[in-house]
């Protein structure tokens, strides 16, 4: 464990209670892309099927059991207990198009051809691109509510504080696993876009408006 | 081989 990776950890923790405190609180999930929320509860299902078989550390399985609930949990939230509240007019991403893509390349390009390296490596493809509907969905509505750009923001970071993480295990330990880094520089690129409209505007306490 | 121990990673 690493500063970066501790912090990476803690962005991604918050950001998953700050999507969780908006949609309870405000009882509404407005703007946010249920579908990107479907995409992460496969991720975390396909990624920490070892929860159960190799026991890394408790701070691993807590964090396991808090990202796989809290993800289950938000797409309940959006579509069952505030659905009345779900913008499916604007998520229309077909995540199939993510989905099938990320499956054939797990299939292809991984470090071994077994069931659960297969299913990890499908899951950090599909991470990487995880977020689009909601970017999609941001786009098409051509603004999100500020908190909605927090949760992102910090959803961002997460992955760029682990590429962080990579560079400084690569440094001390010449440890280093390519999938894993390709993938998180795609999923980091991936919020460029919206990590400078949120420094040039969230934090000087505009709205978020995408140029229309 | 040296990807296993990127698996204590979340």
């Amino acid at each position: 464990m690493n500063i970066f990776r501790l912090t990476g950890d803690l962005a991604h923790l918050l950001a998953i209670i700050i999507l969780l405190l908006k949609i309870w609180k405000t009882r509404s999930c407005a703007g946010i892309s249920g579908k990107s929320q479907i995409l992460f509860a496969i991720v975390y299902t396909t990624r920490y099927l070892d929860l159960v078989t190799t026991y890394v550390s408790a701070y691993n399985t807590l964090m396991k059991i808090f990202f796989l609930g809290s993800s289950f949990a938000t797409v309940y939230l959006i579509y069952v207990k505030f659905k009345a509240t779900y913008d499916h007019n604007h998520d229309t991403f077909r995540i199939e198009f993510l989905i099938l893509p990320a499956v054939i390349l797990a299939l292809l390009i991984n470090h071994a051809f077994t069931p659960l390296e297969i299913l990890w490596t499908f899951s950090i493809y599909l991470e990487s691109v995880a977020i689009l509907p909601q970017l999609f969905m941001v786009s098409k509505t051509g603004e999100a509510e500020s908190i909605t750009s927090h949760y992102l923001f910090a959803l961002g970071s997460y992955r760029g504080l682990y590429i962080l993480n990579w560079i400084y295990r690569y440094a001390m330990e010449s440890h280093y696993d390519l999938i894993a880094i390709v993938a998180g520089i795609v999923q980091t690129v991936l919020y460029c876009d919206f990590f400078y409209l949120y420094i040039t505007k969230v934090l000087k306490g505009k709205k978020l408006q995408l140029p229309a | 081989d040296v990807d296993l121990d990127s698996k204590d990673e979340l």
